[in-house]
């Protein structure tokens, strides 16, 4: 999937199977990854699963876990709200919004967290106060949202393109994920002007959602671009970085030439 | 390494002048000076790997939680908690509140954003 690390660094990552967004004394967040095509390492994730540690005075430990199949209203403990004084609650996010969605509000940390559920697949995005965050924990460095992806784990324009030689199958075995009509082929300039159509702003997010577009073919991985975009409104940094339009800050710089490669 | 700055908030947050005294078991506010005082040690965990001041405090700061009936989870304070107006539950359960309470109200506080999407 993409990830946007809390230093404001954008990634495409590989991160197949179950891996750590965050891991520190408020909570651990931990995301399942599955292949959505056959003949590319593009994966979406599927599970999430959030844990919020025992806050003395506020909360008892809660857990949150969302799947393709279900996204809960509640906690695993069937609560919707933890502590006395509801400082952890779970509400449905309504309006114009694209997917269904949950909120997780957990006050007594400051902290936010919205989970969609986009197509067949989820989306993942929390703001939090960065005095609760430690950057330098060394844990094994493995939390993406703190220190993004291992380097192996990322996805190249140079190995997109190698991959791009192989035509794309869309994968019909439950093993890369959940079975899924076959979807058309995008071109670029189709890709561009579907992303086009539900982004406008050519930023990262919008290559993003080409790259997701021309790799899977299928278009509800706009809307999850979309759906992105609009939780980093909703929560947004103190200091929003948004890139200007064709001049991104990415770490895979180049995605929109890989995405062409691609094609 | 930045220990020395972790001692004197301690101190601070501990002072008689706080309204706070190390002898008061069970003290709400003074765990929470004891949490504050922990947090800020871990921050310093690897620039001062090698120092004495460093581990001695580490040392020191695990034995007054077990002093003082601390539990190592729940709220922080990196300011000064009067003991005389001790705020309810509801407003320690709340970062905002707590940040205001804290004195660094005019500070804003940063947020960090992070995100998970597509394929």
């Amino acid at each position: 999937p993409h990830l946007r690390t809390f230093r404001d660094e954008f990634q495409t990552c590989k991160v197949e199977g179950a891996w750590p967004l965050i891991d520190n004394r408020f909570l651990s967040v931990q995301v399942t990854n599955v292949p959505v095509v056959l003949g590319s390492s593009a994966t979406a994730t599927s599970k999430i699963t959030v844990i919020f540690k025992s806050y003395h005075g506020c909360t008892d430990q809660k857990v949150y876990q969302a799947t393709t199949d279900d996204l809960p209203l509640a906690f695993q403990d069937g609560t919707r709200s933890g502590g006395e004084s509801g400082s952890l609650t779970i509400v449905e996010r309504g309006g114009s919004g694209v997917g269904r969605q949950v909120k997780i509000q957990a006050r007594y940390i400051g902290t936010s967290i919205i989970v969609r559920r986009v197509g067949s697949y989820l989306t993942f995005a929390i703001r939090m106060p960065e005095d609760t965050l430690d950057f330098s924990e060394d844990n094994g460095g493995l939390q993406l949202c703190l220190h993004g992806c291992p380097r192996n784990e990322l996805i190249k324009e140079h190995t997109l393109g190698r991959q791009s030689q192989q035509p794309r199958v869309q994968g019909t075995s439950t093993e890369l994920g959940p079975l899924r009509p076959p979807h058309q082929v995008y071109t670029v300039e189709r890709a561009t002007a579907k992303c086009r159509e539900t982004l406008q702003v050519e930023d990262v997010y919008f290559q993003s959602c080409v790259f997701d577009l021309l790799t899977t073919g299928d278009p509800e991985f706009s809307m999850a671009a979309y759906g992105a975009l609009e939780d980093l409104k909703a929560l947004p940094p103190s200091k929003l970085k948004q890139n200007s339009p064709r001049t991104p800050r990415l770490s895979n710089r180049g995605v929109s030439h890989a995405a062409a490669a691609a094609a | 390494c930045r220990i020395q700055r972790c001692n004197a908030e301690y101190v601070a947050s501990t002072s008689p002048s706080s309204g706070l005294q190390e002898d008061a078991a069970l003290d709400v506010d003074y765990c929470i000076a004891l949490r504050a005082y922990a947090l800020c040690t871990r921050r310093q965990a690897r620039s001062c790997r090698g120092d004495l001041v460093y581990h001695s405090a580490v040392f020191r700061i695990k034995e007054l939680f077990s002093q003082h009936n601390c539990s190592s989870d729940g709220p922080t304070s990196s300011a000064k908690v009067p003991s005389t107006s001790r705020p309810a539950v509801s407003e320690l359960c709340d970062y905002e509140n707590r940040v205001l309470m804290s004195g660094s109200a005019g500070q804003q506080k940063k947020y960090a954003h992070c995100g998970l999407f597509g394929d």
